[in-house]
């Protein structure tokens, strides 16, 4: 397997060397060079330059290209490692390994804080939190008044800000997640184990002498 | 254990923007 090699490498800008991100991340170079290939459809689907554009994320997501949604552009912005507006595969890759089956949970449950914490203060705050709420209520047909929200958020900061400041800092929100492991379930991306099955044809175009 | 409808975090992590998995689907 993987005697595909010594051709040219024609790869756009931001392509990094796998058996590097390999080095760095919970993904072998196989699982990158598939990714690869995961990677290539998604960034040629609107502009075909290489890099994931916002449009080409939300479209990969929800099969929209114009579909706003808080929560998607907030994973984007923390995949634009880089914050140029786009997604290169270095930063798709290194990203994409917190989600792996294999990773730490405190690489997850760190993930997790910058997502929530909108402002990037180093708190989640009650009010980004009440943002999130009524960003989820406006993308379903949930509909719940301010009281019950209220509540809600009572009841949320009650368990989670143990300090009671109204925000929850880094070690409150471990040791949250840790009561409430079921919050890290979309921290976690199955898939991932399977990349390779998933992609196959990355055999073919892969630049690595043995990709077993 | 079942979700608890008042942890205001499990509510926002049924977000569909919060699903990667839709990334991987044809």
């Amino acid at each position: 397997m993987g005697c595909f090699h010594s051709k040219p490498s024609q790869h756009a800008a931001g392509y990094e060397d796998p058996v590097a991100l390999a080095s760095d991340t919970t993904f072998s170079v196989s699982e990158i060079e598939a990714l690869y290939e995961l990677f290539k459809k998604i960034s040629s689907s609107v502009i075909d330059d290489g890099l994931i554009h916002k449009e080409e994320f939300r479209l990969a997501l929800f099969k929209n290209s114009k579909k706003e949604n808080l929560f998607a552009d907030r994973v984007f912005d923390l995949f634009d490692v880089k914050r140029n507006g786009v997604i290169d595969f270095g930063e798709f890759v290194r990203s994409l390994s917190v989600f792996h089956p294999n990773a730490p949970l405190e690489d997850k449950i760190d993930f997790a804080f910058q997502l929530y914490d909108l402002r990037r203060t180093g708190f989640i705050e009650r009010e980004e939190v009440k943002q999130m709420l009524i960003a989820l209520l406006s993308e379903s047909d949930m509909k719940l008044s301010d009281d019950v929200i209220e509540t809600i958020l009572d009841k949320t900061f009650a368990e989670a800000d143990t300090n009671n400041d109204s925000r929850i800092d880094k070690e409150e929100w471990q040791n949250f997640v840790l009561r409430n492991p079921s919050l890290m379930k979309n921290m976690t991306l199955p898939y991932l184990k399977d990349i390779t099955t998933a992609f196959p044809s990355f055999v073919f175009n892969s630049e690595v002498e043995d990709v077993a | 254990a079942k979700p608890n409808p008042m942890n205001a975090f499990e509510l926002i992590s049924t977000s569909q923007g919060l699903d990667l998995s839709a990334l991987f689907e044809e």
